[in-house]
This record gives structure tokens, sequence and C-alpha cells, in this order.
């Protein structure tokens, strides 16, 4: 919260856009601007209307460098906007470097996103500590089409405003804590010695050098994968990842997307019955990779580039109870399956369950 | 002489901590850093402020990831206090 705990005494607000960046086009821009309006409108009873040649509440525009309200801007990059609380003349006002390379997209600086982030500012929020917040003050890019406000900024806004008037009340993604006992994940993979574990739009990241764990957006690497990653697996000998979502897959080489990709995961023998991969390893001493879809999985030769044949066989047969599978990888010849908060580490020589942990047990907590 | 360049490095360091301490952590201006006493506990204090905020570790000092934290493009509303 702004200290003060400014805020509008009404709940119908203006808004006016005073002027345009040359880098979108107008349509995309008001597109932008609506869009973000809605992010804070969809949670709060607060409706905003757009005015076009008087006095609004929130002023918007872009500006350049020195605009006469003691706080210039500085260039390219570095501060991208700012915004003033609530209040009369400036408050409420947005302002938005024209020096910013301003996008749509992925690109440069998403619009939609600063200018969702300085609205809560214009309403009465300040910056948050959660690294997942919208109103955290790093500019961090999502996908907007896949944009959700997170808890964080739900909680802080409805604090000032109250709730939304819907029927359902809107809730938001909450930013995973390493050491959180109910921690689950959506897909796990090793990357050249280190360990990424994927979880809704984040990805944890451990390096066995290190002891802490870190939290970055997967679009942070690799903006052009969604989020949500349903499974993952290294072929270490080739220095590839795979990582696949519903019926589709990525490659990364090194560090990089390949071109080319998504590609459907039919292409890997899948019979169409399959629509999506739950998780997967690979075993690099014997060329073999294993998918884990529902209470089944696929075996795949990964010299011959195609499917074993006798699969789908019953994971229980061969991998003893370890239930359904979301997760799995394989380091230093045992495999690590995880399901829900608990993890089983497996000895594929024994062929059998050696030990069982709790999913974090990764993360030194 | 050619100054050496790490030197040249730590004023660019000071630089850019200064002046994001003040834009977003109200360092004052005159924090008088040729005192080294008062001037340096302010700044130690302002940047452990920061570090704490952004869950980094707490060292007063510009180690890398605070650097890095700092060259991150941003939001220009100070991260305590008012903006009016």
């Amino acid at each position: 919260f702004t200290a003060g705990n400014p805020k509008w005494k009404k709940n119908n607000l203006t808004y006016r856009i005073l002027n345009y960046t040359p880098k979108m086009r107008q349509a995309d821009v008001d597109e932008a601007i609506q869009k973000a309006l809605r992010v804070w409108s969809n949670v709060t009873p607060l409706t905003f209307q757009k005015v076009e040649d008087k006095e609004a509440d929130i002023m918007i525009s872009f500006a350049y460098r020195d605009h006469r309200d003691n706080s210039p801007f500085d260039g390219p990059n570095g501060q991208l906007a700012h915004a003033f609380q609530p209040g009369e003349g400036i408050g409420g006002d947005v302002h938005l470097d024209e020096e910013e390379a301003w996008t749509k997209d992925g690109r440069g600086y998403n619009l939609f996103i600063v200018i969702a982030h300085e609205l809560g500012h214009s309403l009465g929020l300040s910056h948050s500590s959660d690294p997942g917040a919208l109103m955290y003050p790093a500019y961090s890019y999502t996908d907007p089409s896949e944009f959700l406000l997170p808890q964080d900024d739900i909680d802080g806004i409805q604090a000032i405003y109250g709730q939304s008037d819907a029927a359902v009340q809107p809730t938001g993604p909450v930013t995973p804590q390493a050491c959180d006992p109910n921690l689950t994940f959506d897909a796990i993979t090793t990357l050249r010695g280190e360990i990424m574990f994927f979880k809704g739009r984040y990805m944890l990241r451990k390096h066995p050098e290190r002891a802490e764990t870190e939290l970055n957006f997967i679009s942070l690497f690799w903006p052009n994968l969604p989020s949500g990653i349903q499974a993952a697996y290294e072929n270490v000998e080739r220095d590839e990842v795979l990582l696949f979502k519903e019926g589709k897959y990525w490659l990364l080489r090194g560090y990089d997307i390949a071109p080319g990709y998504p590609k459907p995961i039919y292409r890997l023998g899948f019979p169409k019955t399959v629509k999506r991969v739950n998780a997967a390893y690979s075993d690099e001493t014997t060329g073999k990779t294993y998918f884990f879809i529902a209470d089944r999985y696929w075996r795949y030769d990964e010299n011959k580039r195609s499917m074993d044949h006798g699969y789908p066989r019953k994971i229980a047969s061969d991998f003893g109870k370890i239930g359904r599978v979301d997760a799995a990888f394989q380091k230093d010849g045992y495999v690590y399956f995880f399901h829900g908060t608990t993890q089983f580490q497996f000895d594929p020589r024994a062929k059998r369950i050696v030990r069982q942990m709790k999913s974090i047990s990764w993360f030194n907590c | 002489f050619p100054v050496a360049p790490e030197t040249e490095d730590e004023g660019k360091t000071l630089q850019l901590v200064e002046s994001y301490l003040r834009n977003f952590y109200d360092l004052q201006r005159d924090h008088h850093p040729h005192l080294r006493s008062t001037g340096e506990n302010q700044l130690v204090e302002k940047l452990k402020e920061m570090q704490a905020f952004f869950g980094l570790k707490v060292t007063g000092k510009p180690d890398l990831e605070t650097l890095g934290m700092m060259k991150k493009p941003r939001c220009g509303v100070p991260d305590i206090g008012q903006y009016v």
C-alpha cells in the first residue's frame, strides 16, 4: 500500500489518452490500455470510462526526458514509466517513457504489462516484493493472452476498494516458494548439470554448486515457450532438452529453442489417442526415453528415433507403487519420480524404489 | 595517467548504486559521502533495505546480484515512501 493509503473516493473513474507512441498502431495502444484497465476492474467494483477532451482522473501520456513533473525519464531502458497515487491534478496520472521500445508482444517492452502495473499505482498500490506480482518493480514479460492477475495484487487492490461484484470472486496465481511443503511440479528436467523445476509460469532453477534456488519466469529465458509445461527431459548426449505441453513439444539445443518447433508429439510415434505427456526422463546409458501418461508409459529409442514395440505398459508393473507421475528426471543413475508432494527415488538396475522423500528435498529447506 | 579500469568501474558502480538508491529508496542527495561515517552508513542502510525488498542476500555491499537487479528495467515509482 502507498503510505497514507490514498484511494479514489468514487468507483467510477475516468481516463484519457493524451497522446500516442509512434512505435505502435493507435488501435493497439487503445487495446493495451483497455486490457490493462480490465485487469483491475475485473477484481474490484471500479469502472473506467474513456473521455476525450476534458480532465480525467487518470491522464495517460507518453513523455520524453524532463516532462515537468520533477521525475525526468532516463532514455531507453532503466525507468520505463511512472504513475502518481490517487488525487487531484497529477494524481492518478500515468507517464510512459517515449524512448522505450513499446510493443504488443514479447519484443522490447510490452505496453499492456507496463500500463497495468502503473495503473496499480494510479489506484493506490505501491510496489510488492513478491517477484511474481504485477506490482513487483522490475519488468518481466508475460504473454498478455496468458496473463492472470496474481493473488498478491488481488489481495492488495481489494484491501483498498473491496471485492468485485462478480458472483464468483476471481482468484490469481500464487508465486511458488521453494520451501513450501505443499509445492508440486508440472515438469522437471536436468539441463547441463542444473535441475529445472517447472511450475505454472515459473521455473525453479537449482545449480548443484549453489545453495539457493533461483526463481524465474519461464518467459525470462524462453519468451516463446508457454507457461504450464507438462513434461521435459534432457538428452545429455545430444545436449538437447525436449519440453512438452498438450499435443506439442519444443526442442532446446543448448539454451536456445531450435527453429521449426513446436512439433506435434505424434512425430515421436505416439498414437492419436495420446493427447498430452505427464512426465518423461531419458536414460543416457541405455539411450531409452520413458514417457509417462496416466497409468501407462511408453519407451522411445533415441538412437533409432522411434518408439519401442510392446508399449504402452502399466507403470505399476515396472516401477512399483509410484502412482501417476507428475514429473520425473534422472540424475547420477537414479530416477526421481514426483507424484503430488511425494518423491520416489527409483533404482533402474535393481528395478525398485529405494527411497521416498518430500517433493522439495532438492531445495536445502 | 589513464585511470585504471577497476577504479573506473568502481566509480560507475558507485554512481549506479547511489542514483538507484536516490531514485527508489529515498537516499538523501546530500548524504555526505565524503564524511565516511554518516554518509557511508546511510548508503549501506539503504542498500540493505533494497536488498531486503528484493529478497537478495542482505550484505550492504553492491554484490553482483544486487547490481544485476539494479540494472533491470523497472518502474520509476520509488519502492518506499510516497510518490506525489
